[in-house]
């Protein structure tokens, strides 16, 4: 987390806010409720009570505003600057203005008020931009439900003011997981038009040919119809299809998009309803069959007549010599399967049937 | 786009531009040509701190990674504290 510079804070813990008016996008008690619970989201972590105003001098101005809004410092039309606030002091200190240009929503529809809001106000407070992409701070927009404070921005913002006396029990998110933590461990991996996605928590890095670096995302903010935790994913590319799994559905994407229809149950493959969960699975181009991994047994799913293959469920120890007997996640390049377990990374050679290499998982991070 | 001689791998004015407009309101690039032409090693010391930030390779070129970066919606507070 940062602060602005000399860690600019208000001195009295009671704070007073107005809202000066109202964008069109949203119902009047829609606008209200959003910013009283992005004041909420500080409060319920800090002593900051929050006072609201209906006329005269607030602390925290509240405005919705597009181009040059009285501040010279002009927002830029749809997209782009979505809002921006001003650290704590006397006059426009602690201001909070709305980009109007935008479309504001209170769910995942357009730029979600709420977040936005609690975001800004944390500037309000003193909090400036986190380096985080899982936490509130971090610059660029994403939509999330749940808690919207990470460990970091608590620590931020408590670093200035301290803890709430009479603390109410919140669960702040976790911190984005660090690609080269030697104890890193996938939980899906699966190729997307060329492009390598891995998945971990909330996030997912993408990994292009052309690209140097790994590009960290919350999975919400590309996809926020599946679930934030992604048990295995696959591609199969003949049908230009990535099958994501999550308990017990499973859901089909063409490119970032997703397919109508689904989720879908995972029994719907020919899984026993005993199935609760899939580790990993993997499409073998060569043999035209989806691997299906389901703790220390493994599936075989023939994706030309969409039916599991009989004589499975068999076990992976037997099957490929070498390997653990549980998967995390799993790939397939040029011959060779690439089994993800916990921090190890076992290249498996499909024609000669053994492990000829093993790596940490983050070796494929570029760590 | 003024012929700055950076190695920058741009692909055309526009995203020229839109960096130059980016790094001046978040990284405090100074205005001007002054930031761009004849101190070509700011704008690269800007684009440097830019992918330090958002933990990109730090390569002080306007790689795809980087600009994609900037194309993205956020809050309009610079990132530097000023």
């Amino acid at each position: 987390y940062n602060h602005f510079p000399r860690h600019l804070k208000w001195n009295n813990n009671t704070v007073t806010f107005r809202i000066l008016n109202y964008t069109p996008d949203l119902a009047k008690s829609d606008v209200d409720r959003a910013v009283r619970n992005a004041l909420n989201v500080w409060a319920d972590v800090t002593p900051l009570i929050f006072k609201k105003l209906h006329q005269g001098n607030a602390d925290i101005m509240i405005s919705f505003g597009s181009k040059e809004h009285g501040d010279y410092n002009p927002f830029d039309g749809p997209n782009g600057l979505l809002a921006h606030a001003y650290p704590p002091g006397q006059g426009i200190g602690g201001d909070t203005h709305f980009d109007e240009d935008e479309h504001w929503s209170k769910d995942s529809s357009a730029y979600n008020l709420y977040i936005v809001a609690a975001h800004e106000l944390g500037h309000a407070l003193g909090m400036s931009h986190s380096t985080d992409p899982g936490a509130l701070m971090y610059p660029v927009y994403s939509y999330a439900t749940g808690y919207p404070l990470s460990e970091d921005d608590i620590e931020g913002i408590q670093a200035l003011y301290g803890p709430n006396p009479n603390p109410r029990k919140v669960k702040p998110k976790p911190d984005a997981p660090n690609k080269c933590d030697p104890m890193l461990s996938f939980d899906a991996v699966t190729e997307l038009r060329g492009e390598t996605i891995i998945f971990k928590d909330r996030f997912y890095w993408r990994i292009h040919p052309q690209m140097p670096e790994p590009e960290q995302t919350l999975i919400k903010s590309t996809w926020p119809s599946i679930p934030n935790k992604v048990d295995a994913a696959y591609e199969n590319p003949e049908k230009d299809l990535v099958i994501i799994f999550s308990g017990i559905r499973m859901w089909a994407l063409n490119g970032y998009n997703l397919v109508d229809g689904y989720p879908k149950y995972i029994h719907k493959l020919g899984l026993p309803k005993t199935i609760r969960k899939i580790d990993a699975a993997v499409y073998i181009k060569d043999t035209g069959k989806t691997l299906l991994f389901t703790d220390e047994d493994y599936w075989s799913y023939d994706e030309a007549t969409s039916t599991m293959d009989s004589g499975y469920p068999r076990s992976i120890e037997d099957d490929f010599p070498g390997m653990d007997d549980e998967v995390d996640a799993a790939a397939y390049h040029y011959g060779y399967l690439y089994f993800f377990h916990e921090h190890v990374q076992y290249e498996y050679s499909y024609t000669s049937r053994k492990v000829i290499r093993i790596q940490r998982t983050n070796s494929i991070l570029n760590c | 786009a003024p012929s700055s001689g950076l190695p920058l791998l741009s692909k055309d004015k526009d995203s020229w531009l839109l960096a130059e407009k980016y790094l001046r309101h978040f990284y405090a690039l100074p205005a001007g040509l002054q930031g761009t032409q004849k101190m070509s090693g700011t704008f690269q010391t800007k684009i440097k701190e830019m992918q330090k930030f958002f933990n990109l390779k730090v390569t002080g070129n306007l790689d795809d990674n980087t600009l994609e970066v900037m194309k993205q919606a956020r809050c309009g507070v610079p990132d530097i504290g000023e």
